[in-house]
């Protein structure tokens, strides 16, 4: 099963 | 104060049809350099980054930038009272607790006049780190919106595969599979229709249909669509308008 992963691991919060 | 005039009211009607399924309020960024807008959907799985130019209103002004909190569903309720040819026009105080938005015809003789509450928003600020990607596939929007469009009968994911030959996009379900592939053709006659290929290395990714046809909502607004594309990192699907983009990144689905 795949798993949908989030965009917060690849986009930092400024 | 910020005041712009877009000539092609329907623009903002297509930009707003684009983005108002996958994001519910935003903070449209206005400045010197035009209006931008950087939100990420709910699950935080999507994110949705538009420019509009200085360059592509006559007049464009904004003395101060402005952050105009705004719930997309009205905006495009109010949108729809515009005439598809009108131009309109956008203006906010610097106190911008309303936005104005004014619908003049073509003839000029019929204009009307909204004003749209606005609202605070707490937005966070992404930083999009420059990515060299692996994989750059240029084509048709519109056969785009098609291949998303029919493999979502079979699956909820799509798996894009691309080399130098072509790209493909695979789909199985509990119903069977399909796949489409593209081959790259960059001498056809219609350049429209051509797809392009620049790839440092193969690549093999699997992403949520769902999202890729809430992207292709923005298809009016471009003929073309670009795919970026490294492993694990979020696909970048662009939309070049004549001043200004329309930018969605997906994070990838992974593992087996």
């Amino acid at each position: 099963q795949q798993t949908q992963t989030t965009l917060d691991s690849f986009f930092d919060s400024t | 104060m910020l005041e712009a005039r877009l000539q092609t009211g329907a623009l903002l009607k297509k930009v707003l049809e684009a983005i108002k399924e996958l994001i519910t309020d935003a903070n449209f960024d206005c400045s010197d350099n035009g209006i931008a807008l950087q939100a990420m959907d709910n699950s935080h799985v999507a994110l949705v980054a538009l420019l509009l130019r200085h360059d592509g209103f006559e007049p464009y002004r904004c003395d101060r930038s402005l952050a105009l909190g705004v719930n997309l569903v009205s905006l495009s309720k109010v949108l729809r009272c515009a005439g598809n040819d009108d131009i309109i026009t956008l203006k906010a105080d610097d106190t911008a607790d309303v936005l104005s938005l004014t619908f003049e015809n073509t003839d000029n003789d019929r204009i009307s006049e909204y004003e749209l509450k606005l609202m605070d928003i707490d937005s966070e600020h992404l930083g999009i780190p420059d990515t060299t990607y692996e994989a750059v596939v240029q084509m048709s929007s519109a056969e785009f919106a098609r291949i998303c469009k029919d493999l979502q009968v079979l699956s909820d994911s799509v798996q894009i595969d691309v080399t130098k030959e072509g790209v493909k996009f695979g789909a199985k379900g509990e119903l069977g599979s399909g796949a489409v592939t593209l081959k790259q053709n960059g001498n056809v006659d219609k350049e429209e229709e051509a797809t392009l290929i620049e790839l440092q290395q193969n690549v093999s990714l699997n992403f949520s249909l769902k999202y890729l046809v809430n992207f292709t909502k923005a298809t009016p607004l471009a003929s073309r669509v670009s795919l970026s594309m490294s492993s694990e990192v979020p696909l970048l699907v662009e939309y070049k308008m004549e001043a200004g983009y329309i930018r969605y990144y997906l994070a990838p689905k992974i593992g087996e």
